[in-house]
């Protein structure tokens, strides 16, 4: 009989299980009531079966999120995990949404579920995507905004792997400043 | 270690269909 390899058939497990949550703005709802939880998956197969089968950012209404944490955060700044961090902020205009917003959304999932902070990636707890007609959001969230040296490595190396060119500087700000801001700006804690 | 795995070896699995 022929002999199957196994990896012919097992499937290449992640470093971490990952949950992708939906967010669809009903203003008749409690923001917590908006939020579910679409799957989750710990394996690169079942990532694209799950990946391939939602919409494109793109495609979503204005007020629609999506969001990928590691197993057991929720995607709210109030997670233990989440509370004392902050994330890494990218706006775009409103034109990027047909030039650039499902690119770099790939990117980004595809920077955590592959661990590509090195070491720092434990730092890592996930990514959200905010669509918005008056620019759409996306970021990667931190565990504790006060470990620069982890929060720039991730910087860098995200910036890098978006491509973007060393002009455009990018923001951290914690989630504490963005909670608690009184203008529609949020100050930089960190800038790569 | 770590379970690592770069964009190209990802991205290299999205069309292939789910295995046996």
């Amino acid at each position: 009989p022929e002999i199957v390899k196994p990896e012919h058939y097992i499937k290449h497990p992640l470093q971490n299980r990952w949950a992708l949550w939906f967010f669809k703005n009903d203003k008749n709802k409690t923001w917590q009531a908006n939020l579910r939880l679409i799957s989750k998956f710990d394996t690169v197969e079942d990532f694209w079966a799950l990946y391939n089968h939602i919409q494109l950012c793109s495609n979503l209404i204005s007020g629609c999120d999506y969001s990928l944490f590691k197993d057991g955060i929720e995607p709210m700044w109030e997670d233990e995990k989440n509370k004392r961090g902050g994330r890494w902020l990218l706006t775009l205009s409103k034109q990027q949404r047909k030039t650039d917003l499902d690119r770099i959304w790939l990117e980004t999932l595809l920077c955590l579920i592959g661990e590509a902070f090195d070491e720092h990636s434990d730092d890592a707890c996930g990514a959200v995507v905010n669509v918005r007609n008056k620019g759409d959001k996306i970021a990667i969230w931190t565990t504790d905004c006060e470990n620069r040296e982890s929060i720039t490595y991730i910087g860098r190396i995200y910036k890098e792997r978006l491509g973007l060119p060393p002009k455009v500087v990018i923001g951290y700000q914690s989630h504490t400043d963005t909670a608690t801001k009184s203008g529609s700006t949020t100050k930089n804690k960190y800038v790569v | 270690g770590k379970k690592r795995y770069d964009r190209e070896f990802l991205l290299g699995f999205q069309f292939i269909p789910a295995s046996i």
